[in-house]
């Protein structure tokens, strides 16, 4: 699954 | 991060320094749109709260902190000092029909059916529109100050600077957002008719003007 990894983007 | 993030976050902060400067020089909020700039409260506030409980970087916290207090900053601006040069008259696109509509997406398109991660897709799914009342007023008046088409470009390379970004991060890190990436592009979409009366107008020397 994709990207709850962090939202490092702003 | 990767070169072009980080270009892409410093034309971010660049166009917001630009906006600020243009109010202060001119003593003036004309042909800003305050609907914009108010929708882009809610944008940071919606996404950058997770500074409490999500530590990624300093420089991460610094940009989050930023946005949140300048685009608050320029609120007040906008609001109380320079009030007499705001004209609503003028501000007239309806944000109910881009808030209602991200509202649902973000029920129906999240990571996880959470009240931080739906604030989360609110927040990119808003950012993408939020733009449309500044660029609705554009069009409305026909033209624009150099200074503020400047901000907007800013603003535009911001945005179109993150879609190689995610080429790169899904080639090196084999991650991809599926939500953060078709916003994106639709939010850089908007820009296309700008930039280009920018880049053949505005950089040239002559006046930001619409055709009739």
């Amino acid at each position: 699954a994709p990207p709850v990894q962090g939202h490092d983007e702003l | 991060m990767n070169l072009f993030r980080l270009l892409g976050d410093l034309s971010h902060l660049a166009s917001i320094l630009v906006l600020l400067h243009k109010i202060q020089t001119s003593r003036s909020c004309r042909g800003i749109s305050f609907k914009t700039q108010a929708l882009y409260v809610a944008v940071f506030v919606a996404r950058y709260l997770d500074l409490f409980w999500r530590y990624i970087s300093l420089y991460n916290s610094a940009m989050k902190v930023f946005f949140i207090g300048s685009s608050c900053y320029i609120l007040y601006l906008m609001k109380y000092r320079y009030r007499p040069t705001n004209d609503p008259s003028i501000d007239t696109f309806r944000i109910e029909y881009l808030l209602v509509p991200c509202a649902i997406l973000s029920l129906i398109f999240n990571y996880n059916f959470m009240p931080t991660e739906i604030l989360w897709s609110f927040s990119i799914f808003l950012e993408s529109v939020a733009i449309l009342p500044q660029l609705f007023m554009l069009q409305r008046t026909g033209e624009a100050e150099a200074i503020t088409t400047h901000y907007l470009a800013a603003l535009g390379i911001y945005r179109a600077l993150y879609i190689p970004n995610w080429i790169y991060r899904y080639f090196t890190e084999g991650v991809i957002d599926p939500i953060a990436v078709t916003a994106g592009i639709v939010q850089t979409g908007l820009y296309l008719d700008f930039f280009y009366v920018y880049f053949t107008k505005v950089l040239q020397g002559q006046k930001f003007e619409l055709p009739a």
